[in-house]
């Protein structure tokens, strides 16, 4: 049997919005640790993998691991009827009947909302993720996740050209991040210089470089992924030409969510 | 340019 509980619905309702725009099914792996997430893009270019330990939830029961692919638009619809501080319940039944069920109680008025998702296939996840050793990857940026957002935000008004596929090249180079895109008439760079920890402790922007590095990815997909600032302060960014990119939100002590992204590759 | 990887060639399947 498996029956969670959270007294808020805002954790479920943010991490929902942080991965349904671009990944459209998902497997939900629930065990004694808690629950893993885990998407793929359709281009399979991008991967999301979200955990989320016992811990987050005010009550976790689950004595057998269970292993669901849900509809995360489908989802979605269903969280945004719910309100931040509603209490939600997830149970599954013993009898593998194939369905899930989540109910949002209001706290106030009492009144309980229950949606049934069935599970769907999702091709290609659960995959297995390994931990790269820090040396793997040649430059590391955390910044506010905000100011990433910020960033992305700024990218895309300006590389919005009706293209879908606008680059974003992100480089490193001494102290500084660079995030470069073309418009249709220019380009458009910004810089981020390592801020002194002194003057902000609780937003500074840190840069590790073993190697320059320079490399291009869709905006599309890291405007989406910037969505995670709703979970977590800080955003760490790991670069790397051999390997994807992570973008990592640690939520609260409680798990993470990383987006892993391919860089574009010229043929 | 076109990514011609895949997220695969890097992570194995369960």
């Amino acid at each position: 049997i498996l029956e969670l509980r959270l007294v808020q619905a805002t954790l479920f309702k943010n991490v929902l919005e942080a991965i349904s725009d671009l990944f459209s099914k998902a497997n939900f792996d629930f065990s004694g640790t808690g629950l893993e997430l885990q998407a793929m893009d359709t281009s399979h270019v991008a991967l999301v993998a979200l955990l989320l330990r016992a811990e987050a939830f005010n009550h976790y029961l689950c004595d057998r691991d269970l292993s669901m692919g849900l509809n995360l638009a489908d989802m979605a619809k269903a969280f945004r009827c719910a309100n931040n501080d509603d209490i939600i319940t997830i149970k599954a039944e013993e009898d593998w009947s194939d369905t899930v069920t989540f109910t949002f109680e209001s706290p106030e008025d009492g009144e309980i909302s229950i949606f049934d998702f069935d599970f769907v296939g999702t091709n290609g996840v659960p995959l297995e993720i390994p931990e790269f050793p820090e040396s793997e990857y040649q430059a590391k940026v955390r910044m506010p996740s905000a100011k990433f957002m910020r960033i992305c935000k700024k990218l895309s008004s300006f590389g919005d050209s009706g293209d879908r596929d606008t680059v974003v090249i992100i480089s490193v180079d001494k102290e500084c991040v660079n995030f470069f895109t073309r418009g249709k008439t220019g380009t458009s760079t910004i810089v981020c210089r390592q801020t002194q920890t002194v003057d902000k402790p609780k937003e500074p922007t840190l840069i590790e470089m073993k190697e320059q590095v320079s490399l291009a990815f869709d905006l599309r997909y890291m405007n989406s992924f910037s969505k995670g600032s709703t979970l977590s302060d800080q955003v760490t960014i790991s670069l790397s030409s051999n390997l994807p990119a992570v973008f990592e939100y640690k939520i609260a002590e409680t798990g993470y969510i990383r987006y892993y992204m391919l860089p574009r590759i010229e043929e | 340019g076109k990514t011609q990887l895949r997220m695969e060639a890097f992570y194995s399947f369960n």
